[in-house]
């Protein structure tokens, strides 16, 4: 099945964004 | 007991798998065994996204601002960090020994790497720890299945490129069965 990948950039950002887009 | 079901809130990142943060600290004059093991290991939440990940992870320590005999486990929710839970019986580990002064980093990049799911090795994996101790401190990642040789490869190879480790750090693999046997891990 599919699955979520996310790269590290991508979760680093996340961190850095008070609310989730 | 009551069991509470995670999910990602709404607009968050959802995560393929649901994660649990588990804490422990043991006294080191006194022998290991699983029992008081089982009773020095807490779990302190469950995290469903990215977001949750975050919120968590932005109130540890640091793994390196740790003293003495600690260690913190990131699992797949329902996987207890022990050898004799189902999920790790037949499974092993890879243990990255550091120096002091690069827990924190390391951990941070084998955890992202972990929850991003870059070890792309199915249903393989079963957490990491970071275990601190005096003279140094030591990153480990659980899979499942022992025996499986193309799965515990490429989980080396994962690991070499997304911690980016130093060119004369030793990686050793070791089976829970022997963590069992010898009734010594670190």
């Amino acid at each position: 099945g599919t699955r979520i990948i996310y790269d590290r950039k991508f979760l680093m950002e996340c961190r850095n964004s008070p609310v989730a887009k | 007991s009551k069991y509470k079901v995670v999910v990602p809130g709404t607009g968050e990142h959802p995560l393929q798998y649901n994660y649990t943060f588990w804490y422990s600290r043991r006294i080191p004059s006194r022998p290991a065994s699983s029992q008081n093991y089982e009773q020095n290991i807490k779990q302190f939440g469950t995290v469903a996204s990215v977001e949750q990940f975050w919120r968590v992870y932005s109130h540890l320590v640091r793994p390196g601002d740790l003293s003495g005999y600690s260690d913190f486990h990131l699992f797949k929710e329902g996987i207890k960090p022990m050898w004799e839970d189902e999920a790790n019986k037949n499974g092993g580990k890879w243990i990255i020994r550091l120096r002091k002064g690069l827990a924190s980093r390391f951990w941070e990049n084998i955890i992202l790497a972990m929850m991003g799911e870059q070890f792309m090795v199915g249903e393989e994996i079963c957490g990491v720890v970071v275990s601190i101790r005096f003279q140094e401190d030591i990153l480990s990642i659980w899979n499942k299945t022992a025996s499986d040789q193309v799965t515990t490869a490429r989980i080396r190879d994962t690991l070499r490129r997304v911690l980016n480790l130093p060119p004369n750090t030793i990686m050793e693999y070791k089976t829970h069965t022997d963590s069992l046997k010898d009734n010594s891990s670190f």
